[in-house]
């Protein structure tokens, strides 16, 4: 564990913290794309089914639980609880687009060919793309409320920091996995726009807007 | 070098 990697996981709670937070407080879903939610459970879900088999640390699992709890009630107030709010009119992106490419992908290019391994690539290659119905969503309404691009930055410096980590690890461990290098440099390069708007326009308390 | 998932990871 580095600071880059503890910054990372920080930064994903905090990420989930903001948006359930922000949902649970509006008593809404409004401008939250329900499919990205949907991808992310998916990604957890496939990834954390080694929580069964595999032990590495009290925090490991601990964070693993945590992901999925979290995704899991994510869904539930979005499709069940504020179901109303949701704009689903406005969350049109076909996730079959990202599904499929993503498990021939994994099929293909793998670090071994065996049940969990696979799973484990598909959910690495679902998670770089699974905010695309999300930024999808804000380029098609043309804004985000405040809240939801602090959200969105927290989730993308996320997969940032881990890239961070990636290089340190590899200076000071010779350790790397090209998967889940290229996978994050894809992830954290789609947020690129979005951490221009951001530091931009939110940070200077504008409202995210896109030009017509 | 060795090449491994980086199932440590989250």
């Amino acid at each position: 564990m580095n600071i880059f990697r503890l910054m990372a996981d920080l930064a994903h709670v905090l990420a989930i913290v903001i948006l359930l937070h922000k949902i649970w407080k509006s008593r809404s879903c409004a401008g939250i794309s329900g499919k990205s939610q949907i991808l992310f459970a998916l990604v957890y879900f496939m990834r954390y089914l080694d929580i069964m088999t595999s032990y590495v640390s009290f925090y490991n699992s601990t964070m693993k639980l945590l992901f999925l709890g979290t995704s899991g009630a994510t869904l539930n107030l979005i499709y069940r609880k504020f179901k109303p709010s949701y704009d689903h009119n406005h969350d049109s992106f076909r996730i079959a687009y990202l599904l499929v490419p993503c498990a021939l992908l994994s099929l293909f290019l793998n670090h071994e060919f065996s049940v969990l391994e696979i799973l484990w690539t598909f959910s690495i290659y679902l998670e770089s793309v699974a905010i695309l119905p999300q930024l999808f969503m804000v380029a098609k309404t043309g804004e985000a409320e405040s809240i939801t691009s602090h959200y969105l930055f927290a989730l993308g410096s996320y997969r940032a920091l881990y890239v961070c980590n990636w290089v340190y690890r590899y200076i000071a461990e010779s350790h790397f996995d090209l998967i889940a290098i290229i996978a994050g440099l894809v992830q954290t390069i789609l947020y690129c726009d979005f951490f221009y708007l951001y530091i931009t326009k939110v940070l200077q308390n504008r409202k995210l807007q896109l030009p017509a | 070098i060795h090449i491994q998932p980086a199932k440590d990871e989250l």
